[in-house]
């Protein structure tokens, strides 16, 4: 808090929007500041109330360099926005630094969740009444037609769009075997998906429209330069497409790092070209923002915390929550409310969990000998060097461990490394490597902080440190109910946790105490818009999502965006 | 070219602004005492409340985190 413990003396607050920024619609700012408030609402008794005109007691705007107050700001990044204690006046203010560029923090300005009329899903952009969509807010069904509405207040605008109906979708490739790169141009039509693909004369082609006998509308998509491996000044992945010098770029051939920011040249011999961009920003999320900034008007000062909303440097959150230091600093002050109990830190469980009977010739642990740092796993031995992964159609399970890439099929398994020229090793034995672990396996993964290798099959899975197992116990032990099937795969993400993939749903396994989070599942589509939703397998190489169905496999950046689409064998086995 | 984009602020320069503007140091210490000193426990300060490695240089990591987007108002007291 600030010296004095400076807080409102009543808690139903009034705050009123003086301008708006014209990076995003009106409703989208209104929308996002009314989820800022409610962050303090939800954990204590104050009410906030937006008001149009008079004085309210929290007064927004947004200003750029001197603004009124004497404390000017400084243009594009560095100071992104200041709020000032309770108090009469400007007291409890809040300013925002309109040479930012305000977003949703994702870089798109809304998102949709919902498919075209026959239920597949947008694919973005789109283009409604002239106007293109990357998302869109809001979503329903009406007369069994799902639409996404392009404003938070949708009642108002009515801006209602049906995502285009070409069911799109690409699994082509171009005329080298690579995939497509989008949008391309075919007959002077941007497309950003192809439904179909085959091969005719040694060449890809894609056709446009799910009815394409008769359209014919096959196209070559176009030699691709390369991939997309640029970034933004914040260091993010490029958004594609995105515009430099009035020119639209779906990928760039080289980057580079220029004082601190990262740069994309668009073309491959930029030499000459000089054609430099910088992808556009993620932009500021202006909830996240906001609700930093409204601490700061109910009373609370910056957090030495890094994890807390109140710490002074800015980070983009995706499922936002807010810290038990914010918690604890504003129900110092206003008191706990009827809102939900904070979430305190989940203790890590006491009882150790008693391995389950295991089978013969494996050694079962306790959880304290599992902490025991990994032996490194003996050297495989190959089974069947003849075995070539080449010829398995797909496979039972793929993921990365210890910096390999493993190819999990009946028993055996390859391994393939990005960096080392030999390519791919194996077939290796299982049971060898790891002695008591089923044949056939639906998913694995490796804890990146531990070490330790977790598998599934059917409902059950099975630990192992080495070659030390624990298992096997029923997936229900994490907390994932009857109605899941099998594990199809999972993703690490930061902080011990990880997503796990079964069906259209995911759930997130906090490992260490090996339980998943409150609120899941959660639908796929939701965030992983544009994988296959009946993916065989999912896992996490080079930081980007893969998600592989048949042969193919549909490679997701860290910002949901699917940036490529090709085959398992040519682009990742590299057979 | 990226190459061309020059900062304009050297990082002493950076430094001493972005300490001065969240509170780490006031302008009479500024002008006053020993720069080397002053300057060294105003980085100390400003590192601790940060969650940086306390060294009291301007090495990398600080510089960087003064280069970071963040919020306006001071880490040390507050708007005048």
């Amino acid at each position: 808090t600030f010296e004095g413990d400076l807080k409102w003396d009543h808690m139903d607050l009034t705050y009123r929007v003086m301008n708006y920024s014209p990076d995003l619609d009106r409703a989208i700012i209104d929308d996002a500041f009314k989820r800022a408030f409610k962050v303090w609402s939800d954990v204590t008794p104050l009410t906030f109330t937006q008001i149009y005109s008079g004085e309210a007691d929290i007064m927004i705007m947004f200003g750029s360099q001197e603004h009124g107050d004497g404390y000017p700001f400084d243009g594009k990044d560095g100071l992104l926005a200041h709020a000032f204690p309770p108090g009469r006046g400007i007291q409890g203010d809040a300013h925002f630094d309109d040479d930012e560029l305000w977003t949703l923090g994702n870089g798109i300005v809304v998102k949709t969740r919902h498919g075209n009329a026959n239920g597949a899903n947008c694919h973005f952009p789109f283009l409604f009444e002239g106007h293109s969509y990357s998302q869109c807010i809001t979503e329903g069904r009406t007369d069994g037609l799902p639409w996404c509405a392009t404003t938070a207040s949708y009642d108002r605008d009515k801006k209602y769009g049906f995502c285009p109906s070409e069911l799109l979708y690409t699994t082509g490739g171009n005329s080298d075997g690579s995939p497509c790169v989008f949008p391309f141009i075919f007959d002077g039509t941007s497309y950003n998906t192809c439904t179909m693909d085959g091969r005719s004369d040694g060449y890809r082609w894609c056709a446009t429209t799910a009815n394409f006998d008769q359209d014919k509308k096959y196209g070559f998509c176009p030699n691709r330069d390369t991939a997309v491996i640029g970034g933004n000044s914040q260091g993010d992945p490029c958004v594609f497409p995105f515009t430099f010098l009035g020119q639209s770029y779906s990928t760039c051939t080289s980057q580079g790092r220029q004082d601190g920011k990262l740069w994309c040249a668009t073309t491959s011999n930029y030499d000459t070209d000089k054609k430099w961009g910088f992808c556009p920003d993620r932009g500021y999320s202006i909830f996240l923002v906001a609700a930093h900034e409204f601490g700061h008007s109910l009373g609370l000062d910056h957090s030495s915390v890094r994890e807390a909303l109140m710490y002074p440097m800015y980070s983009y959150i995706q499922d936002f929550q807010l810290h038990p230091d914010d918690v604890q600093g504003i129900q110092y002050l206003y008191g706990r409310g009827s809102g939900p109990e904070p979430t305190a830190p989940v203790p890590v469980p006491t009882e150790k969990p008693q391995p389950m009977p295991t089978e013969a010739g494996s050694t079962s642990t306790t959880e304290e000998e599992e902490e025991e740092t990994l032996q490194p796993t003996a050297t495989p031995i190959p089974v069947d060097p003849s075995r070539d992964a080449c010829m398995e159609k797909d496979f039972d399970a793929i993921t990365e461990i210890n910096g390999e890439l493993h190819f999990f099929k009946d028993g055996k398994y390859w391994t393939h490394s990005p960096f080392w020229k030999s390519g791919i090793q194996g077939a290796f034995s299982m049971a060898y490597t790891w002695p008591g672990l089923p044949a056939v396996i639906d998913a694995a993964f490796q804890d990146l902080l531990t070490k330790r290798v977790f598998f599934f099959a059917g409902r059950q899975f099975w630990v192992f440190s080495g070659k030390n197992m624990l298992g096997p116990r029923s997936i229900e032990k994490l907390g994932i109910g009857k109605g899941a099937g099998r594990i199809s795969g999972a993703l690490q993400r930061g902080r011990g946790k990880v997503l796990l993939f079964s069906g259209e749903s995911y759930w997130r396994l906090d490992v260490k105490v090996q339980r998943v989070d409150k609120g899941y599942p959660r639908a796929t589509d939701d965030v992983f818009t544009g994988v296959p939703l009946d993916s065989h397998n999912v896992f996490l190489f080079q930081d980007k999502y893969h998600f592989c169905r048949g042969s193919f496999y549909w490679r997701m950046t860290p910002h949901y965006q699917v940036d490529r689409v090709g085959y398992v064998k040519y682009d990742i086995l590299q057979c | 070219f990226p190459g061309e984009l020059v900062s304009t602020l050297s990082d002493m320069e950076l430094a001493k602004s972005y300490l001065l503007r969240y509170g780490y140091t006031t302008e009479v210490e500024e002008r006053t005492s020993n720069k080397q000193v002053s300057l060294g426990k105003a980085l100390r300060r400003m590192q601790k409340q940060l969650g940086l490695e306390e060294t009291g240089q301007l090495d990398t990591g600080t510089l960087e985190a003064m280069r970071a987007p963040r919020c306006g108002v001071p880490d040390v007291g507050a708007f005048l």
